[in-house]
């Protein structure tokens, strides 16, 4: 699968956008927490686009800002 | 309160709902 790249999202509307950038983020984030993926990748997507496109480029800040998501999650169950 | 919507949950090959957050 080629990687996603900031012109092809540019060519995208902002709702296919986000749907890019989930299915290719949905996949990793599952690999860290499979239970809550679907939570995280949806919290995550809410950040914009330049700096999702950079976790998918770099596994250190897609795995702190997963941590982060985490943290608030459970912060917010409890 | 809580808003027991969030985080609007992404599903692979689902439409997100997440979009009238941002």
């Amino acid at each position: 699968q080629e990687p996603l790249t900031a012109s092809m999202l540019a060519a995208a509307p902002l709702k296919e956008q986000k749907q890019l950038l989930g299915e290719r983020l949905y996949p990793l984030i599952q690999m860290l927490h499979p239970v809550v993926a679907g939570k995280i990748t949806g919290m995550l997507l809410e950040i914009d686009n330049s700096e999702l496109l950079h976790m998918l480029e770099s596994p250190e800040s897609l795995h702190a800002k997963v941590e982060e998501a985490v943290a608030v999650l459970q912060a917010h169950q409890a | 309160g809580t808003n027991v919507n969030w985080p609007p949950e992404f599903c692979p090959g689902v439409p997100w709902k997440g979009l009238q957050n941002i």
